[in-house]
């Protein structure tokens, strides 16, 4: 899983 | 959610709290650079619009408002309530020469090319620089207040911490975004020099004196 997949961080 | 991850981001809201506390306490901006406070509000605004497309967790949402809000709030306490006591004089590093290098780079090297993915690519380049005209700052009067050099320290430690959230999650979620990784060591790196000045003075009682 890399990128663009939802940031889930701050 | 890990440890590295969970004090990055409570070092964060520190230096968040610290400043707007140092400018509320001495109703005073002094030695804060403005243009550094404008391009984290930037650096924020344009990562958090996610806020009314993605929900991750209450945790993520209430975070993402915190730094919104304190961003603005500071930008209000030093461009308005206590703009008498900002000093502008000192705060001269061109922004421009942040901010469009990291637009350009942000079309350039993205993981999609869509609005909110290029601003959220453009907030992390951004983000990584941010700090410069703080820096640049200090450096020209020479020296910082202890609780400037406090608030610098939470914000570094903060990106640093993140690092090793960063290599805990490749190992233990197979997760990693080289974007962020690398904007991510960039910040840190910019803070090195600050750093050893803060452990081997501030730490000690002395006042973050640069050497003549």
């Amino acid at each position: 899983r890399t990128g663009c997949e939802g940031h889930d961080e701050l | 959610m890990n440890i590295f991850r969970l004090l990055g981001d409570l070092s964060h809201l520190l230096a968040v709290i610290i400043l707007l506390l140092k400018i509320w306490k001495t109703r005073s901006c002094a030695g804060i650079s403005g243009r550094s406070q404008i391009l984290f509000a930037a650096v924020y605004t344009a990562r958090y619009l996610d806020l009314v497309t993605s929900y991750i967790s209450a945790y993520n949402t209430v975070m993402k408002i915190v730094f919104l809000v304190a961003s603005y709030g500071t930008l209000y306490l030093m461009f308005l309530k206590f703009k008498a006591t900002y000093d502008h004089n000192h705060d001269t590093f061109r922004i421009e020469f942040l901010v469009l290098p990291c637009v350009i780079l942000a079309l350039l090297i993205n993981h999609d090319f869509s609005a909110l993915e290029i601003l959220w690519t453009f907030s992390i380049y951004l983000e990584s620089v941010a700090i410069l005209p703080q820096l640049f700052m200090v450096s020209k009067t020479g020296e910082a207040e202890s609780i400037t050099s406090h608030y610098l320290f939470a914000l570094g430690t903060y990106r640093g911490l993140y690092l090793f959230n960063w290599i805990y999650r490749y190992y233990a979620e197979d997760h990693y975004d080289l974007i962020a990784i690398i904007a991510g060591i960039v910040q840190t790196v910019l803070y090195c020099d600050f750093f050893y000045l803060y452990i081997t003075k501030v730490l000690k009682g002395k006042k973050l004196q640069l050497p003549a």
